[in-house]
């Protein structure tokens, strides 16, 4: 409308000028005043209007894939990984900059009387659900501070079952299973593998035997036809798979994804001893689903801090990831320790920072359900 | 942002391809929601 009323004003002005000016150069002044002023006065709306329009056609050709993405998926076919320009792209852009800046500016605190719209806005756009909110709304000082909100009493049951391992989080499964038949490689997606011991650290505790033990046993459990795993990058040293040792049978994973209007706090999974911490300074890729079809070694590649120890079934390890705008991961049980710092370095290659807890004794004791971290905006 | 849990867990020695009610299972699916405190899998005692 603003842009309708300034085509408006300025074709009135257009038409009122000739007849306004009464001297020669006073009209001579005024007309030409006239012309530039409807040059800016166009400039500004007409910029707008077609980021506008492109934005809107970019938003309705990602719906329009996410659409049939959707419709292959409920066909029973699985995304395959597909790199694209615009994931390399990413790799370019100063994204642990720009999630530091994001952080500090929904730290920002609100105004009282802003913070319920604010708030029940992000909920609604990110499908959170306020009702578990362990505060009032206006209590939330910042965007911030609404995001990594507790719960109220009672709103995540523990279950009590001795002989079960409990989900750390709140999300959406995207793959599980045992290590053993996939030589210690997770899938990202149909296509690309990256390496749990890549994941964990080279350090990592992760109980592994010789590859060459149960070679004829194990061709026998997988599917020859399927090599994805074999497709791991080589771009990379650090995120070769070790090829002399495989997992010890009965190892498992589960990756779940987390997503914006998720409560974004993390709770332990079992009884366990925390034994180490590492800490990986990496980048802030997004993790979303498309990012897992495009990006490789994802996880790998991203800045993540990992608890490894020991629970009562034998060897146990965490890796909490983080993602643009959300690399900033804080420990309960290690208050004092930062992710997501500013780097010297432009392509760092720096080993992980690593902390033993207790070396004298057996760790620092996590409770089944008790909150361990929580990934923070920044 | 993504958690990745990696862990050792029961499983009964039995032959190859076989599986017995003490080992450990997933009681979830891929794509499932989850939430923090519900049981991702589990195990019998023997």
């Amino acid at each position: 409308s603003s842009f309708l009323n300034n085509i408006r004003s300025n074709y009135s002005g257009a038409r009122a000028s000739p007849l306004g000016g009464s001297s020669g150069a006073g009209a001579g002044a005024g007309g030409g005043g006239t012309g530039d002023s409807k040059g800016n006065a166009f400039l500004v709306p007409g910029a707008t209007m077609a980021t506008i329009l492109m934005l809107g056609a970019l938003h309705a050709r990602r719906l329009y894939e996410d659409k049939k993405i959707e419709e292959k998926r409920e066909k029973g076919i699985e995304l395959e990984f597909h790199p694209d320009i615009k994931a390399s792209f990413l790799g370019v852009l100063p994204l642990r900059s720009i999630s530091r800046a994001w952080g500090s500016f929904m730290s920002l605190e609100i105004p009282v009387w802003m913070r319920p719209y604010a708030y029940k806005a992000w909920a609604r756009a990110f499908h959170s659900n306020l009702e578990e909110a362990a505060l009032p709304l206006e209590e939330y000082t910042s965007l911030q501070d609404f995001f990594v909100r507790s719960l109220k009493e009672g709103c995540r049951p523990i279950d009590p079952d001795p002989c079960c391992l409990v989900s750390p989080v709140d999300g959406t499964v995207l793959r599980f299973g045992e290590l053993k038949g996939n030589r210690g490689m997770i899938e990202q997606v149909k296509g690309h593998s990256y390496s749990v011991p890549a994941l964990l650290g080279n350090n990592s505790l992760l109980p592994m035997e010789p590859e060459g033990k149960n070679e004829s046993k194990e061709e026998a459990v997988g599917d020859k036809s399927d090599k994805s795993w074999l497709r791991v990058s080589l771009a990379s040293p650090k995120l070769r798979e070790n090829v002399s040792a495989s997992p010890m049978k009965g190892l498992y994973y589960c990756v779940i994804y987390l997503k914006p209007g998720d409560y974004h706090r993390i709770h332990s999974p079992a009884d366990w001893n925390a034994t180490v911490r590492r800490h990986f300074a990496g980048r802030l890729f997004p993790v979303n689903e498309r990012a897992t079809r495009t990006i490789r070694n994802l996880y790998v590649e991203n800045e993540r801090v990992v608890l490894e120890g020991i629970w009562k079934e034998g060897f146990m390890a965490l890796a909490a990831v983080g993602a643009t705008n959300i690399g900033s991961i804080e420990l309960f049980i290690e208050p004092e320790l930062r992710t997501n710092k500013p780097k010297k370095k432009l392509f760092p290659t720096e080993p992980p920072e690593e902390r033993v807890y207790d070396p004298e004794g057996l760790g620092l004791r996590l409770e089944k359900g008790k909150e361990v971290a929580v990934f923070n905006m920044g | 942002s993504t958690v990745v849990l990696i862990f050792q867990a029961p499983t009964a020695n039995t032959p190859e391809g076989s599986s017995s009610s003490s080992d450990y299972r997933f009681c979830v699916k891929q794509g499932d929601r989850v939430r923090v405190g519900q049981a991702l899998g589990r195990w019998k005692e023997e």
